[in-house]
């Protein structure tokens, strides 16, 4: 599984639709100066992967939606993450399979799924992502901006948890 | 059930003492159980011993030493059991230049059985990518785009020499 | 009490604008009491604007401009009532190489009223420095130097083309 | 006021004695790879400042004596800081006083100050910075490593107390 595109709409300080993207198979690096809108990149992510807000660094997901001077008439906000499923045969890349998770948020607080572009629920992109094995439980693809120290920090009986849950 | 956890944790083990030597350049690292006749209770305790030093807590390290003790754990895990992508914002923060340097090109080499999308302010970093996202502020809206191989060192090379 | 607490916030508050305006190059900050009428009780909030932005809470921000807002508000407080030195632990983590040096060239500025010792990762902080103490490890022992003008240079070129 | 030098001797990853210095009047910086001791130079100058061994990274203050493979004999550490007073007038800088304060630490937490060599409390030792305006009360003149972020985070009656305490 990898992650092709990340297409936003008024998402944190992405005004407007914005493509994010093509991301490599391999190896993608976001570079930018400091406040350009790096990390809300991966708000973003987690936004559709059904991240509580305060993970996006916001109190309520309604101030997910894109807001600054002149700019406060945007009544909701939109992520779709457009994966490809790639199979690696003898050097070879086909593309097996493509879909996209999209989740919107409005000024009233209400939150939609979307499954390749059909309305779905939290549980059905869930289902989606764990089918392609994204560790959900412990989000062990995921170091936040500075979180990376305290991953080795964890508390022996976390270490256990994690094991097991891996299990 | 016992046994099954031995295994994994095993290999574990065994993957994070490679994957730390690599990063470190010659250091150890260990997974203990607190308590042997209790693993599943007490929990598991992660000590490192970086090159040439002796075997400390992680939380005596200096920051670029926890930085890449939590990168050895997350790399082992990962060979125990894979991910499809892996996201990772400014891990180099606290790296020294060499250290910077050393992590990307891990990652480089770890993006064939992964994909890696990394953030980072360091060129040492990002030099190593396949390709290049660019992201810039224009009048409070993020505009952002995929930069060619050239547009990218352009970039790199007016963000080094900056003049205040 | 509180006419004397009020001229103090001014001259903070004054200072803390020009401090921030320079180092962000044209961003614009406050500090506002809370409440107007219980100043005391209720606290000062920290308000950005950082340049072509609107205002903010510092809560809001990237990494990289908590920074340059916490540095400005500590150079504020020292303009109001100083202190003979500072000392500064890798400042620059979380800024990028502009931001570095715009920041290394304040610190310089501001070494001529107080006496600065910061440790730092990043050439574009550490090359304005009038003075460089190099720090290596050898089994296990610190050793520590006074580095010549050259010596450090060569540290730093070191670093920069290192081979994993 | 300014700090011409620090003197340690078994303290932290310092074995035997070190001379960090001598410090230049305006700025200085200190450098060096990953885990080398830069933070412990820190830890050596607020060790003598009386902070408490959590500040230093260390639970308890005998863990600040040296202590590596093969050289566990480390009965005690000692760091002196040499601190210099200097007048700058017509671009002249002329050394008005200099004075040494120093701390040490054993191994069975015994913990001794000296102020200019001779044994001084702890009492002597910050009456003495504070002298010098060094701001002990709210440790103005410090940022550790990984805590710039957060003093532009601090809560506003923290704001209000800082500013109190100023006056
Ligand atoms: N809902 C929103 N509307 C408009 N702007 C927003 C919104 N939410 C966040 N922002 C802005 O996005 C910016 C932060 O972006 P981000 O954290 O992605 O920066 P960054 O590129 O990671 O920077 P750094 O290198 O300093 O970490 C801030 O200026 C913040 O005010
Ligand atoms: N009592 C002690 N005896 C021996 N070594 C010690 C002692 N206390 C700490 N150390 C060692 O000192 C090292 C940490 O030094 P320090 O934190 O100063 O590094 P640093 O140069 O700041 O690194 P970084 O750039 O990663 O922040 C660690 O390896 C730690 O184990
Ligand atoms: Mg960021
Ligand atoms: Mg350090």
């Amino acid at each position: 599984l990898c992650i092709k595109a990340i297409e936003t709409y008024n998402f944190k300080s992405y005004y407007g639709r914005k493509i994010l993207g093509p991301f490599d198979q391999k190896f993608t690096a976001i570079i930018g100066p400091n406040g350009c809108g790096k990390s809300n990149t991966i708000d973003a992510l987690l936004f559709v992967f059904g991240f509580r807000s305060s993970k996006l660094r916001a109190h309520k997901l309604p101030e997910l939606i894109h807001n600054s001077d002149g700019r406060k008439d945007c009544s909701s906000a939109k992520v779709t993450v457009h994966f490809a499923v790639m199979r690696t045969e003898a050097e070879q890349n086909e593309q097996v399979e493509a879909f996209s998770i999209g989740r919107s948020i409005s000024k009233s607080n209400k939150s939609d799924y979307f499954l390749n572009g059909a309305r779905a629920t939290q549980h059905d992109v869930t289902t989606k992502l764990r089918e392609h094995d994204v560790d959900l439980d412990h989000n062990r693809f995921l170091i936040l901006q500075g979180e990376v120290e305290q991953i080795s920090l964890m508390k022996p009986t976390a270490k256990n948890e994690h094991e097991e849950g891996m299990l | 059930r016992t046994r099954e956890f031995l295994a994994s944790f095993e290999v574990i083990q065994a993957k994070l003492k490679k994957t730390y030597n690599y990063l470190t350049h010659g250091g150890d690292a260990d997974l203990m159980p607190v308590n042997n006749t209790n693993i599943f209770g007490d929990g598991i305790e992660f000590g490192v011993r970086p090159p040439n030093k002796s075997w400390k807590m992680i939380s005596n390290l200096s920051g670029g030493e926890k930085t890449l003790s939590s990168l050895s754990l997350i790399f082992a895990l990962h060979h125990y059991k894979p991910t499809p992508f892996y996201i990772m914002d400014e891990i180099d923060a606290a790296l020294d230049y060499r250290n910077v340097t050393i992590v990307g090109k891990y990652v480089k080499d770890r993006a064939l059985d992964a994909q890696f999308i990394i953030i980072s302010l360091r060129p040492n970093m990002y030099q190593q990518a396949c390709r290049h996202i660019g992201i810039f502020k224009v009048n409070n809206v993020t505009q952002v785009g995929l930069l060619a191989s050239d547009a990218y060192k352009g970039w790199q090379e007016g963000a080094l020499a900056a003049k205040p």
